[in-house]
């Protein structure tokens, strides 16, 4: 009975991952192999395929464009009241009156328009852990908590199924970009994706599949180790339920692999590492670049993070 | 915590739509 009890857990949080979760790594690797038929990505390598990405993504939304044409056009209030809606884009903020922006602003435009995806993404993965059984019946500080330090390192290890060495997927899989383009761009934006690749890939050799990512997610957010937590049992002993069926469901998915449980729980000691290193860096970009905004429900979770 | 998280909270609290993000 016990097992049968973590089985249906592991299917309770996989099927949440599909609800709240668009692109799957099923969908991903499916995109990054080119096995969606005439559905290729478009590959952004450089300054000028950027420009044109840009406005592969603008013609695919007209609607959404035009819901937000001020906002297009307009200064950094309206670069803030942006942030809306998962389909904005992946870019399209600061733009001048002619349509084309100041090259030297590129990289925080398109920075701007990852905080913006970011943003719906921690909305994701807010629904995702209030799926969680037992999360939602913690006490709300607490949710708020495991929240705030879990989202990051949660979305960290969901850049991994759209990453290979060569690149990442953006904009929903709807655009490539090269890890050489992110490497070029100026310092320190050029560094920060680096850290996020060597992870991935070496991430990605556990060969975790969409079903086994639930399970390890939930466990992510249930940590009772998060720095002002004020009831750490109740977080414990829904995380180790969690544990149980997840160690159950990689003896069972991937039997030839004895040691995965090991090798997966090894792996959020460097993703700590790289979250906070992620987090000094936004810290270190808002002091030295004037023209930066951040999110503002980003600016909630970074601050006094660590 | 809540006052500091005011955005965080209200996502909790299904209060936040995708559109007010």
């Amino acid at each position: 009975p016990e097992a049968a009890d973590l089985r249906a857990l592991s299917r309770h949080l996989y099927e949440a991952y599909l609800k709240n979760f668009p692109l799957t790594k099923v969908k991903a690797r499916a995109i990054l192999s080119g096995k969606t038929g005439d559905n290729v990505p478009f590959v952004i390598h450089d300054m000028k395929s950027l420009m044109e990405g840009e406005q592969f993504i603008n013609c695919k939304q007209i609607p959404i464009q035009e819901q937000h044409s001020s906002a297009l056009t307009a200064g950094l209030e309206e670069i803030i009241g942006a942030y809306q809606g998962p389909e904005y884009g992946f870019l399209g903020m600061g733009m001048n009156v002619s349509g084309q922006p100041p090259p030297d602003a590129l990289e925080l435009r398109f920075f701007h328009s990852c905080q913006s995806r970011s943003a719906e993404a921690v909305r994701e993965v807010t629904e995702f852990a209030k799926s969680i059984p037992g999360f939602i019946d913690l006490d709300l500080n607490d949710q708020v908590t495991l929240l705030k330090y879990g989202v990051i390192e949660v979305l960290t290890i969901m850049m991994a199924p759209l990453m290979n060495k060569d690149g990442t997927l953006i904009s929903y899989g709807q655009i490539f970009m090269t890890r050489e383009f992110l490497k070029s761009l100026r310092k320190p934006f050029g560094q920060m994706m680096e850290p996020k690749f060597d992870f991935s890939v070496k991430f990605n050799i556990l060969e975790l599949d969409d079903s086994d990512m639930a399970l390890f997610l939930a466990v992510i957010i249930l940590s009772g180790d998060r720095p002002g937590l004020l009831n750490v049992k109740p977080i414990e002993q829904l995380q180790e339920t969690v544990l149980h069926s997840l160690e159950l469901q990689l003896k069972l998915n991937h039997p030839d692999c004895l040691q995965l449980f090991a090798k997966l729980l090894q792996k959020m000691t460097d993703l700590r590492q790289i979250v906070t290193d992620h987090v000094h860096l936004i810290q270190l970009l808002k002091k030295t670049e004037v023209d930066m905004c951040l999110h503002p429900l980003l600016q909630e979770i970074m601050k006094d993070l660590y | 915590l809540k006052d500091k998280h005011k955005i965080l909270h209200q996502l909790l609290q299904n209060s936040t739509s995708p559109v007010d993000l």
